[in-house]
Formats: structure tokens, sequence, C-alpha cells
């Protein structure tokens, strides 16, 4: 799944701003 | 902390959960309530609608693409910033995402759609339906219109709309859940809190069963919203596989 949506997986990952 | 709630939670924690969610909501949204005020007469104009309506269906489908994703993207900070959210595994996180960010989105466009005149905002003026004829989807923009109209006639405040929305978001009701469990105890404890929230500011008994009632039109719309864009793309399939937002190809093709 992670694979599949690296952009949202990315998002995640970000540190909330 | 010692009065105790539904399910053995205490008030306390009902409370502190009511007040991230809130506080999660207030921070990630688009526009905030006064901005949304002083829009809300702020019209498009006859020319500015025709404009719209002349222009061809594949860039207005791409000027709503970019819009939508950029509300996701506030859902997400939204998802992020509620407690226990990022205690789920990834897996459940991107699931509960993939398959909610859309409703959260509708549920939140409530906020920027006048009942009295069923316009919604959009390219920084409200304007009705006719505004997105060239779509060429009319049964999908009338479902939505008349969801927003329904919703803002339970006249919801904004920590009710922000506990709405957190529940929405996080449902046992997505398939594939890797734990179930651990996302059935957090969307219970939102479910009691916007129960207790509705308790307090309603005279309507069932103002909290009216609104769970709208959560299968939220998912219907969501559905007719995939139907829409297959059709679109087998008509213009490199409008969508070349100027569409990734991250929107990505959740919903």
């Amino acid at each position: 799944l992670k694979e599949k949506h690296k952009i949202l997986h990315q998002l995640l990952q970000n540190s909330t701003s | 902390d010692i009065q105790l709630g539904p399910n053995n939670v205490s008030m306390g924690e009902l409370d502190r959960i009511a007040q991230n969610i809130i506080k999660s909501h207030l921070e990630t949204c688009q526009y905030t309530t006064e901005e949304l005020q002083q829009l809300a007469w702020q019209t498009h104009s006859y020319e500015e609608v025709k404009m719209f309506q002349g222009k061809p269906r594949d860039v207005l489908w791409q000027q709503c693409a970019i819009q939508i994703t950029h509300a996701i993207q506030y859902v997400v900070e939204f998802a992020k910033r509620i407690s226990g959210f990022m205690e789920l595994c990834q897996n459940d996180q991107i699931l509960l995402l993939k398959s909610g960010c859309l409703e959260v989105v509708l549920v939140r466009m409530c906020r920027a759609f006048n009942p009295l005149n069923n316009t919604v905002l959009f390219e920084g003026k409200y304007g009705g339906m006719q505004m997105f004829k060239a779509l060429g989807c009319d049964d999908l923009v009338s479902a939505v219109f008349d969801f927003a109209k329904s919703l803002c006639a339970l006249q919801l405040t904004e920590e009710e709309i922000a506990l709405f929305s957190a529940a929405v978001l996080i449902s046992t009701d997505r398939p594939w859940l890797m734990e179930p469990r651990k996302v059935q105890k957090l969307q219970e404890k939102i479910y009691f809190a916007l129960q207790h929230i509705m308790q307090k500011n309603h005279m309507d008994e069932d103002a909290l069963a009216k609104l769970i009632s709208r959560i299968p039109t939220l998912s219907a719309l969501c559905t007719l919203h995939t139907e829409e864009l297959q059709a679109f793309q087998q008509l213009h399939p490199e409008t969508v596989n070349v100027l569409f937002p990734p991250l929107y190809k990505e959740l919903f093709n």
C-alpha cells in the first residue's frame, strides 16, 4: 500500500507544519 | 475525570479528545469562519459564470482536481494532528485517508456553502451549480450541492463539524484495515465526544441520528465521483495522465 501511495505516505511522514 | 461517560471513558478524556480534534480542525481549515463570513455574499458575476461555462471540459476538470487536491492536503494535516491517528499502523493511516479524505472534504465544504442562495466558494467567490456545467456531470454536482444544503440545515457548530469530520475519517467501515480494533476504539471515543457536544448544543434529540444518517450519502457521492472520473478519463486520458495533480491520481485513479 505504501508503494502505491508514495505521495500520501510522504505527506504522512513530513513533520507537522 | 471522576464522572464516567459511556463505555467507562472518563468525561475528562472525552473532553481532551474533543479539544484536540477541534484544535486540529481549526488549525487545518483553508478558511477561518470569519474569512468565510466576509466572503459569503461575494458572488461571481453573470459574466464570470459564463466564463466558467465556456471553458473546455478538460480545463474545468483539471481546475476542480487541483482544488480538491489542495483541500485534501489540509485534510491529511488534520488527520495527523488527531491524537491516536499517527499511532495507527501506516497501512491503516493510508487506507483511512485514501477512502475518507474526499468525504471529509465534502463535510468541510458545508462551511463554504451558502444555503440561502445555494452557492459555494470556488476560485475566490461564491457561485451556483451552473458554474460547473462544463464538467459534464450534472448529477454529481447536483448531488454534492444537495448534500451541502442538507448538512447546513443541521446548523452544526464548528466543534461539531470537527468531530463529525474525525468520525467520518476514522471509520471501521473501510475494508482491509490491519488493526480494526484499534481504529474502533478511537472511533468510539470520537462518537462519544460528538454525542456529548450535540446533546449540549441541540434541543433536537435526533440531531446526532440525523447527522449520522448523512454518512451513506457521503459514501455514494465518492462512488459517483470515481465513476465520473473514469468516464472522463476514457475521453481525456492525456489530461488525467499529464495534467492532473499526482496526489489526486494516486488517490482516485
